[in-house]
């Protein structure tokens, strides 16, 4: 996960 | 093959075109009213002269830009988010630059060879201070094929999501989820090319664009990572964390 915190953090950011 | 009605083909056409709009980053009539502001030489040669570490840094920032419109597609599929967290990462790891040179045909203008880049259109010459002057022609080799297929914008879009929702990508943890995906993805494409009275064999020749971005995704990554070999600083401080994230 950590290795990933962006893509992460992007799929988990509602859609606008 | 999963059964599909056709109305679950039309539906699918409709919620993926829609994902697909409202996340390209550009619309065609902004790149058409765009399309005659070319770089004049002396702006050529500035991009030329520039270091290989700036222009490919700028690079990395226009790619990362485009990636996050891409990944905000991904969540708007039918069907993504409900797959595991370990499976979306894998599918945009390995397609999301695939995406981003499927979506470069719309910026792309074949009579100019050239590409919307930085403000306005650029031709190949732009990008030499890369040093990847082969990969960058198989680029724009590769967008002039995709635009001579003329693909509508919901062709694209089902296109696009073919691509993402590959179910051959390693590390796949519920691979027939994703191939149950994309086979509903591959029905509503075929649908929508019959709909669309196209008769020219175009899911075959999309088809045969599916290795071609393998290849040039490769490529990339084969020319990053001689970049990094000579910059590793470079690309450590200063390349966007996503397209480390992604590329690393």
């Amino acid at each position: 996960k950590e290795k990933h915190k962006i893509l992460h953090q992007l799929l988990q950011n509602s859609t606008s | 093959c999963p059964t599909v009605s056709m109305a679950e083909l039309d539906h699918l056409v409709q919620v993926t075109s829609k994902s697909h709009l409202e996340t390209c980053q550009y619309l065609r009539e902004e790149l058409h009213q765009m399309s005659w502001q070319k770089f004049l030489q002396d702006e050529v040669e500035s991009y030329q002269s520039k270091p290989p570490e700036v222009m490919w840094q700028l690079c990395a920032v226009k790619i990362t830009e485009a990636i996050q419109y891409v990944v905000e597609f991904a969540k708007r599929i039918d069907g993504f988010m409900d797959l595991c967290q370990n499976d979306q990462i894998v599918l945009l790891k390995a397609g999301s630059l695939e995406v981003v040179l499927v979506r470069m045909c719309r910026l792309f203008d074949s009579q100019n060879n050239s590409v919307y880049f930085d403000g306005k259109f650029a031709g190949p010459d732009v990008f030499k201070a890369l040093g990847c002057d082969d990969l960058i022609s198989s680029v724009f080799d590769f967008a002039k094929s995709m635009c001579s297929l003329h693909l509508s914008e919901d062709e694209l879009a089902l296109f696009s999501a073919f691509i993402l929702l590959s179910a051959d990508r390693s590390w796949l943890q519920e691979k027939l989820q994703v191939e149950k995906l994309q086979q509903k993805t591959e029905l509503a494409l075929q649908h929508v090319l019959q709909k669309n009275q196209r008769e020219d064999g175009a899911l075959n020749k999309l088809r045969c664009k599916v290795s071609a971005l393998r290849s040039l995704c490769s490529r990339h990554a084969e020319n990053l990572s001689a970049f990094r070999a000579v910059y590793p600083d470079i690309v450590r401080t200063h390349f966007p964390p996503l397209y480390k994230e992604l590329f690393g």
